[in-house]
């Protein structure tokens, strides 16, 4: 059976009912930053074989996306009289880091540029992850830089051309 | 038997992946060469049928297989215990997983080092030929990339970029990906059956005579097409000769042999004491030529004074001869007397050494002439030695003529030429 465990199936209800809550204000770039590494790198592998029961649920009931945007940016909003959340010197550095890696303008600012880089469909594997006590890049790959030292000539001499053209689809 | 498999189950030093790479993070790759998968029934999809799904998944698979030496094989039947990648389907907390998914938007997967992988079904997946939604193959080619052992990468045409791009929703994985991946898991390096140039004439769009080739690889059951221009095969090889050429034997072919004078313009394929003649026009074999003879025919019937079974052959219109290679020994067989020249000759009296003592002496595998290089090569294992040439000769006049140079792998000059699991063969 497909698997479900609320009674009303509610767990494997139609799709459209379940949204993601979109990142807008600092405190949810600042949980999306340490979720994926930013902050500090993920021991991914140890999350791998934690117990179920000891992880925060944080899956949310079904709720309307229109909603979930209100929420969200009624929240960014500055209320009165409560102070603008503080921003760590880590949240910062992390914030950077993000936004060269994503190239787009380093500012330290939580702009548009850097919201919508947030918010883009994404793999949830962490971007900085710890495995077996070795960092596993640091966002960029330094194979990224080796050059290729593979031999080209042409073969013109004969007459003849390579008909195979560079094909995008397979 | 594939050399490869016994580098790398060596617990130190000789193996074909990076040697700094795989003794630091001993446990970032797979040191299996065949790896079982397996959707599991009760993470399918909402939104595909399960047929699509395991579609796609399997074309995932195979692109990977294509550019390192690792197989897999879709496993249905052993307990999930002994399955070595799962992958499933899921929506907020799925399948006992530590991680839950967020709804519809955000993270589309996640996948496990060495382990399982999962969809948040609460994403639109579709399929290739659907160009709306999150590509289904798009993202499982990504998430094997974890399982197989690499992280993100900030590199624009990367598969392992972290964000969705739907721009390139088909990509395929490009030169510095195969290297990634390739530090973990080696080159494929198997030798080879027979590897020619394919030439034909066609009219452009002016109605002039070109005259093009294209590269074929064969090995086994298998052939490739290779692009020399992208330094690597056609998206989506091998094939089954069987699908690409009919007629000629399934498998282990011995030499092809094109004869292009003013007067000829045969191609043969031998295997055993047989060959085939190629129609090109038809694009298969001839059972019966316009001369009237019938094939398959006895090679010492159509090559009188050449024995099969041969180790490879090949026409070298300098001389308009055909090289029948057997053994240590190179008979040399005219096609306009229609007769051999002289005795059989030692391949290493024919062709000698540049350096002393790096030479193939004997069975070798292909010897090829190649268009792209303007060089005749000798294949034999998982190494090749190129005949010096005329500009060869210009450069250092004291190399000897038809002399051949120090052995080199060939997985250093054509790349990426892998086996698939034969269940993914169409």
């Amino acid at each position: 059976e497909k698997l479900f465990h609320h009674r009303d199936h509610s767990d494997i209800a139609s799709s459209s009912q379940r949204w993601a809550r979109p990142i807008l204000e600092q405190t949810a770039a600042e949980q999306y930053l340490s979720k994926y590494g930013w902050t500090e790198q993920i021991n991914w592998t140890k999350i791998q074989h934690q117990k179920v029961e000891n992880i925060e649920d944080d899956y949310r009931a079904p709720k309307d996306l229109l909603q979930l945007i209100r929420e969200a940016s009624s929240d960014s909003k500055p209320r009165q009289p409560q102070a603008v959340p503080t921003r760590s010197v880590v949240y910062i550095e992390a914030l950077k880091q993000f936004q060269k890696a994503n190239g787009i303008p380093v500012t330290g600012e939580l702009d548009t540029a850097t919201k919508g880089a947030m918010n883009k469909p994404r793999c949830g594997v962490p971007d900085k992850v710890l495995s077996e006590g070795t960092l596993m890049y640091n966002g960029t790959s330094d194979i990224a830089n080796q050059t290729s030292d593979f031999h080209r000539t042409t073969a013109d001499n004969n007459g003849g051309t390579n008909v195979t053209v560079s094909s995008n689809s397979r | 038997k594939k050399r490869f498999l016994q580098l790398l189950f060596t617990p130190r030093g000789q193996v074909s992946a990076n040697p700094d790479l795989v003794n630091k993070l001993p446990k970032m790759a797979f040191f299996k060469p065949k790896l079982t998968w397996r959707l599991m029934g009760e993470g399918y999809s909402n939104q595909l049928s399960i047929e699509d799904q395991k579609h796609v998944l399997r074309m995932a698979f195979r692109m990977w297989s294509e550019v390192i030496p690792l197989e897999f094989e879709e496993n249905i039947q052993s307990p999930a215990s002994m399955v070595d990648i799962k992958l499933g389907f899921g929506t907020g907390r799925h399948m006992g997983c530590t991680r839950t998914f967020d709804g519809n938007g955000h993270e589309f997967a996640h996948a496990w080092q060495l382990g399982d992988i999962h969809f948040d079904d609460d994403d639109h997946f579709t399929t290739p030929s659907n160009g709306n939604g999150i590509s289904l193959l798009k993202v499982a080619v990504h998430e094997l990339g974890h399982v197989l052992g690499l992280p993100h990468i900030y590199r624009h045409g990367s598969v392992m970029q972290p964000s969705y791009i739907p721009e390139d929703s088909m990509s395929e994985l490009d030169w510095l990906d195969r290297k990634a991946i390739q530090q973990l898991y080696g080159v494929c390096e198997s030798p080879f059956d027979t590897v020619f140039d394919w030439i034909h004439r066609e009219k452009n769009q002016y109605g002039e005579a070109v005259i093009q080739f294209i590269t074929y690889f064969f090995r086994n059951e298998l052939y490739w097409l290779y692009e020399n221009r992208n330094n690597r095969t056609r998206y989506g090889d091998p094939i089954s000769i069987s699908v690409g050429w009919q007629g000629i034997p399934s498998g282990s072919i011995d030499a092809f042999v094109h004869i292009w004078t003013w007067t000829l313009d045969v191609i043969y394929f031998f295997k055993g004491t047989q060959f085939w003649r190629y129609d090109n026009e038809n694009d298969q074999t001839y059972t019966e030529d316009a001369e009237g003879d019938k094939y398959p025919k006895l090679i010492s019937e159509g090559f009188p004074g050449v024995q099969g079974p041969i180790d490879t052959a090949f026409y070298h219109n300098r001389d308009q001869n055909i090289y029948f290679f057997k053994g240590s020994n190179v008979v040399i067989f005219n096609v306009n007397t229609n007769q051999i020249n002289g005795h059989p000759k030692r391949i290493i009296d024919v062709f000698p050494p540049v350096v002393q003592n790096d030479h193939p002496i004997e069975n070798l595998n292909v010897v090829y002439y190649s268009y792209h290089y303007q060089s005749i090569f000798f294949f034999k294992n998982n190494f090749f030695w190129k005949v010096v040439n005329d500009w060869d000769k210009k450069k250092n006049p004291l190399l000897p003529l038809n002399g051949l140079m120090p052995k080199r792998k060939i997985s250093d000059q054509w790349f990426d030429i892998c086996d698939v699991h034969y269940s993914m063969l169409d």
